[in-house]
């Protein structure tokens, strides 16, 4: 494993539990998405589901468990706690998310490395995920002010697409992979998504003020 | 395989 792969996977771990531990803490939910969240636990599902039939190493099968745990119990949170669901901005949070299941789906169903249940399921997870944030961003620009935990919290989850990229440019130089055109063309649409987020971020980094996304 | 080398990323 190279060191932008592990930095990819730290700063993936560190956004989710941020945000568990943000929900969990204030037992307050405004300015995120549950769109999204359910999007994201859906995108785990379907790619980790090979935790029972394929064994690669035991880092990998305790991250695949704490992914799926993890943004599970931030959905049961957004969903079942009487005073997080409460602050739920569910008049805001009005993103189709059925939409891109459905056309994410279709675009794996044509578009995978073999038609077999398990690649279809990863194609699938590849796509979502890509565009998984969608509800999160549009939610943030409605709320304008962002929330500082929510704001570290697509930060990193922007910062780990951006390692994961770095880490199949390293790859593709040192291992020689050369079919790996799902993931490069998602990656890259994923982390375009975040470019716009992450210049505003840095200004308010920069400036030294609280983050807000213009209308 | 270049299937396996994927599925070992998260």
């Amino acid at each position: 494993m190279n060191a932008f792969r592990f930095l990819g996977d730290m700063t993936h771990l560190f956004s989710v539990l941020v945000l568990l531990l943000k929900i969990y803490a204030t037992k307050t939910c405004s300015g995120v998405s549950r769109k999204t969240q359910e999007l994201y636990l859906l995108v785990f599902v379907a790619r980790y589901l090979d935790l029972f039939t394929d064994y690669i190493s035991l880092y990998n099968s305790v991250m695949k468990i704490v992914f799926i745990t993890s943004s599970a119990a931030i959905v049961w949170y957004m969903r079942r706690h009487p005073q997080v669901r409460r602050t739920y901005d569910k008049e805001q949070d009005t993103f189709r998310h059925s939409v891109l299941v459905a056309a994410t789906f279709v675009l794996a169903l044509i578009f995978n490395d073999r038609f077999t249940f398990r690649e279809i399921c990863w194609a699938f997870s590849i796509y979502l995920e890509a565009v998984a944030i969608l509800p999160q961003l549009v939610l943030l620009q409605r709320c304008r002010n962002v929330d500082n935990l929510t704001g570290q919290y697509v930060f990193f989850l922007g910062a780990y697409r951006a390692f994961y990229i770095l880490n199949w440019i390293y790859r593709y130089f040192t291992e020689g992979h050369h079919s790996r055109w799902i993931p490069w063309i998602a990656g890259l649409v994923q982390t375009g998504l975040y470019a716009d987020f992450f210049y505003y971020y840095f200004l308010s980094w920069k400036n030294n003020v609280k983050l807000e996304l213009p209308a | 395989d270049s299937d396996d080398e994927k599925h070992d990323e998260l």
